[in-house]
């Protein structure tokens, strides 16, 4: 499914101010798989992430998607993509601030052309899912820092991506809110689907069939 | 140093919407204690830290923070206490996304009337203590989750406060990173300041002096 070769990614480049955030990695995921991406703040993990996510583009180097390089598609094709391919928990959450839980949701479904009365059940399944159903009506603004991100995650599923990409998805949960969420992840890959997740913590990397390592913009085979 | 009594928070009250976020909690820190609160997403931690931080208003009970009844104080004056006592590190990070990493964390001091030479060297000293010392020139956004995070612990101790109150300030850190951060925090302890931490990982909750324990709103005694 995923292919990436010698992918450099250099912010600023040639000024006072450049960084090198990925120096060159390559790597291979199948589809189905469940792959952790571990490694320092600031080693370039998100970084990855975007550009496996065509939200970004590369530097330097190849990507393939599903046997598509994504370097010759443009804008609109790779936003078809994303759309069609990938569910995304981001680590900053990025909801929607004036738009309510259930909306937040829903709101990949609408990209599809999915009617209203489906858009609201499947979301507010999405949300049960997550342990949020009560809180459907309430803003972002109003909700705990975990139930943001759950229903980031919920937002993420809710079109059974065939990739879903996690970025500390846990990161604001406890234990077991975590562990719950952790499940429904397993549940997709066991539909077949595939799942790459950020994290720095090891109980969850141990959920994942294997792990990367990332330090300083490269890939350390362990 | 804080001592709060039946302390309760309702949104929405009366409404369909209410939501019952705390629930009478009592308790006492003394200066110069290490504290940390644990408990599931959406239990009341944040809320609980934010009226120990005069940032909210109780919807019933009392809090009296240095000997001061709180309630007695008007939105001037609150601010006044913060400023002076208490610093923070929000769940959500809350930089300022025009200003730089230097900016950011230099703002408290714009606060209390420091001149610029001084604002600058406190700035440079306080990033160089959480590692990013070379990113001082650079925006939140051209940060990565982690990096952003160490800002926004710069900026709560760079007025080196009576009270720091840290909501998962090792939330997006791998755990070497976040060791290096709680070191900090014990060293502004030795130094006789009372620091309160909202985590969820047991590792974090350890250093501590004593755990608080959320449920629904209520404090357990363990
Ligand atoms: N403005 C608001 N309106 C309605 N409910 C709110 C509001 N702010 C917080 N809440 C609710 O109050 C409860 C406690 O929230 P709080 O942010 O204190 O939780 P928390 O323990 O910090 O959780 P987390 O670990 O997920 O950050 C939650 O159910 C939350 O949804
Ligand atoms: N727009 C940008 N401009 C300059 N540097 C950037 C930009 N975006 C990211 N970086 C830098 O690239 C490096 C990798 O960032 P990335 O966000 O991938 O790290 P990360 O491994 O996800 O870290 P964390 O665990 O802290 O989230 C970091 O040093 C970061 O500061
Ligand atoms: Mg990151
Ligand atoms: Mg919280």
């Amino acid at each position: 499914v995923i292919e990436f070769e010698q992918l450099g990614k250099v912010y600023a480049p040639g000024s006072a101010a450049e960084v090198v955030a990925l120096d060159g990695v390559s790597g291979r995921i199948q589809a189905g798989e469940f792959v952790a991406i571990v490694g320092p703040s600031g080693s370039g993990k998100s970084t990855l992430m975007n550009l496996i996510g065509c939200l970004d583009t590369p530097s330097s180097g190849r990507y393939r998607c599903g046997g598509v390089d994504v370097s010759q598609l443009d804008a609109s094709e790779r936003a078809e993509l994303r759309r069609q391919q990938i569910g995304f928990v981001f680590q900053g959450f990025h909801l929607l601030p004036r738009m309510t839980a259930l909306e937040n949701v829903a709101l990949p479904l609408t990209y599809v052309g999915v009617p209203r009365p489906q858009r609201r059940e499947r979301a507010t399944a999405a949300l049960r899912a997550v342990g949020l159903a009560e809180r459907a009506a309430h803003r972002p603004s109003e909700l705990s820092g975990g139930q943001q991100q759950r229903v980031a995650i919920a937002r993420a599923l809710i079109n059974r991506p065939a990739i879903l990409l996690a970025d500390e998805p846990t990161g604001a949960l406890d234990s077991q809110t975590g562990e719950e969420i952790l499940t429904l992840f397993e549940q997709l890959r066991l539909a077949g689907h595939t799942v790459i997740l950020i994290t720095h913590d090891p109980a969850v990397a141990n959920h994942a069939d294997r792990t990367l390592y990332m330090h300083d913009g490269r890939l350390r085979t362990p």
